[in-house]
């Protein structure tokens, strides 16, 4: 597996 | 001499469901930039706000003793919600570290 220098962003959630 | 890591002091917050929504936006989980679930938003009239001790900035590590180290985002937005949810409870205990 490529590995990524950047990791994506999260989704937000409102709970 | 010091601890090459920083010790991070564990709160343990616990937040009486005293309305009808919790009031909490969080960003974060496995495989993303914020690996632990970070509070990005505290609304108010929320049980989370009327509690006073979760603050925006606060990182989750644990919710009712179940840690959400690898969780990806949505199984952790999923335990707090069930968390919230279940009538087993009045409360949510959440462990919760400072950002630095």
């Amino acid at each position: 597996r490529e590995k990524r220098l950047t990791l994506p962003p999260s989704e937000i959630t409102l709970l | 001499t010091g601890s090459p890591v920083p010790v991070l002091s564990a709160t343990l917050v616990q937040v009486v469901k005293n309305a009808n929504t919790l009031g909490i936006a969080i960003e974060g989980g496995a495989n993303t930039r914020q690996p632990l679930p970070r509070i990005v938003t505290i609304q108010k009239g929320g049980s989370a706000h009327n509690c006073g001790q979760l603050k925006v900035g606060h990182i989750i590590l644990e919710v009712n003793g179940i840690s959400l180290r690898g969780r990806e985002h949505k199984d952790a937005a999923r335990i707090i919600a069930e968390a919230f949810k279940t009538k087993e409870k009045d409360h949510i205990d959440f462990l919760v570290v400072e950002p630095r």
